[in-house]
């Protein structure tokens, strides 16, 4: 299974829709401080169904959404989708490519969906459980998080191993 | 599960000593369980010793060292069970030249059975990924992608994406 | 007691705002008292506003815009009571060149009146300093010093040195 | 007041006696990952009465002697040596010179010295006091530390304030 492509829009910084297509091999994805590279990396936690905002560097979910500029207003929602080649079957769907999307209104109202079909948060969590992308897993690796793999106590260092076991 | 906990703790110890010494050029490293009767609750311990060094504990080593060590971990456990794809966001910062290209030269062996995807503000790494994109923020406070770049090895696979 | 804190404390953020403007080349910044009633009690809050952007909470900044911000609380502490000398390890890592070129004209200009020891894997940094030394490992876990390269605008000095 | 000169000798990585000279504005230490940086930086807190042995990257006070490699011995006692240039009479002594030096045993023994005359941790720490140096001040910032001054929760923070009021 491979990422194909990911759909940001009004997820924090990405205002405007952007999509990325990604090698199957190495991508890197560079710019200055502040513009919004580790923003992707989240898009990409939420969608997956990331419940935790501190994960998520944020105080609330709602500050998931485009919050507004001094030139452009906030947005009232936020959505990322991201479309999945799914060779070898590992995700427990009959589809070639599955496409999972999050949205998040100002309301509080969340919509999750699996190939466009709505669905329920556990639903989406359960799709990706034994994939090695779950919660607590060691395949993203977030900005400064190398240091506390290392500093964790012994303890919460299991989290790792046990998903992998 | 107690079984299959220390079967899958095992074989990661072993694939960590293997890329603990490829990482750092030598030495060795080990991930241990602190109480051996308790596997199932037991904390763990990560011990790395870079060549011609002595064991100190690993709040000891020094912060490119800890990044090898952490880097040596996540490998080991995608050895053990490879993700669809691995997100890794300026890993490689506190990377001196030398540790960099050992990093970069295992991240491309991975990368022939896995798709990383690597946040980074190190040329040497720009120029290891086969695919570029430019994050940027013309209008202040609204990201935008702004470029695609496809390294010159890879000219079909920018043939298949233009076409 | 209080009121020596207060006093303090309105000059550091005064120096805060000002600094936070020349680091991120425009927006804006402050530190403020949690609870205004309990000034030797409270927590400290501190909030910055890149330029173009809103505010939000100091952890949904980037990490180089976290090391902006810092840099510009560490100077304004250092502005209201300098240290003999200040000593910063790796403070420069997050940083692109944008920002790395900002922050050291200002350490180049409280270097005027203070003295400064850098850490640094940064070669912009490196020529930013009047002397350079080289850590090394040739003998494996045994340091040494290695290098003294005086910068080429500090001739006299490294006369001085050399005699 | 500005610092002339810091000599290590059996302290961590510095088997070895080495003396570094610095430069009245700005000085740069460089070099390969592990090569000893900062244990320079842990040096200069160590000898001006740093006690806690977290902050020195360590789990007991005897990890900062040179514990030995591959092909030498352990050595047996740290010591640094760091001397200031007391110009403006920022230090309470007469001297224009002052040099402060720590040792550590293995046996557990410790010695002080301010102008080579033998004195107590006390003397020291209070050599320091209200000079911007001492324990909690922000004119020493370790590697990583620059994150948890963001992160550190409001009270934590006072600390670095309390020291330059
Ligand atoms: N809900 C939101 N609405 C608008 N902007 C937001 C929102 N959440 C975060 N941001 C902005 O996104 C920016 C952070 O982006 P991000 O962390 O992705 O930067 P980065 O490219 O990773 O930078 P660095 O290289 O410094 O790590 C911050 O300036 C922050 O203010
Ligand atoms: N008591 C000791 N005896 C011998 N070596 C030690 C001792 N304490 C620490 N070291 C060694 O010093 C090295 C760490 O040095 P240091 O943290 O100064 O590196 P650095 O130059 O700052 O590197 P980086 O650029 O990665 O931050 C480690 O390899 C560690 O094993
Ligand atoms: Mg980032
Ligand atoms: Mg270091």
């Amino acid at each position: 299974m491979f990422l194909k492509n990911i759909e940001l829009s009004g997820f924090k910084s990405f205002a405007d829709k952007v999509t990325l297509e990604f090698s199957e091999r190495i991508s890197a994805i560079i710019g200055p401080n502040g513009s919004g590279k580790s923003n992707i990396v989240d898009a990409i936690k939420w969608v997956l169904g990331e419940q935790s905002v501190k994960s998520l560097r944020g105080k609330s979910m709602e500050e998931v959404i485009f919050n507004g500029t001094t030139t452009r207003k906030p947005l009232s929602r936020a959505s990322v989708s991201m479309t999945l080649v799914n060779e070898k079957g590992l995700l427990p769907v009959a589809f070639k490519e599955v496409t999972v999307s999050r949205q998040l209104y100002r309301s509080g109202e969340s919509k999750y969906l699996i190939n466009n079909a709505e669905c329920r948060l556990k639903d989406v969590i359960e799709l990706f459980m034994d994939t090695g992308l779950s919660k607590g897993a060691y395949s993203i690796i977030s900005q400064g998080q190398i240091s506390s793999i290392l500093t964790a106590n012994p303890y919460d260092r299991r989290l790792i191993f046990e998903e992998a076991a | 599960a107690e079984k299959k906990f220390l079967e899958t703790f095992r074989k990661v110890n072993k694939y960590f000593g293997e890329l603990i010494a490829e990482l750092f050029n030598g030495g060795s490293g080990e991930i241990s369980l602190i109480d051996e009767n308790d596997a199932l609750e037991s904390g763990i311990e990560i011990t790395v010793r870079p060549p011609g060094k002595k064991i100190l504990n690993i709040m000891s080593l020094s912060g490119g060292e800890q990044a090898m060590s952490a880097i040596g971990l996540i490998f080991a456990l995608f050895k053990v069970k490879p993700s669809p794809f691995c997100l890794l966001d300026e890993i490689d910062a506190p990377l001196d030249d030398a540790n960099l290209s050992r990093f970069l030269k295992m991240l491309k062996k991975f990368a022939e059975h896995s798709q990383f995807i690597i946040i980074t503000h190190h040329k040497k790494t720009m120029a290891a990924c086969d695919v570029l994109y430019g994050v940027s923020m013309e209008e202040k406070g609204v990201s935008k992608v702004l470029s695609v770049r496809i390294s010159e090895n890879n000219k079909n696979y920018s043939n298949e994406l233009a076409g």
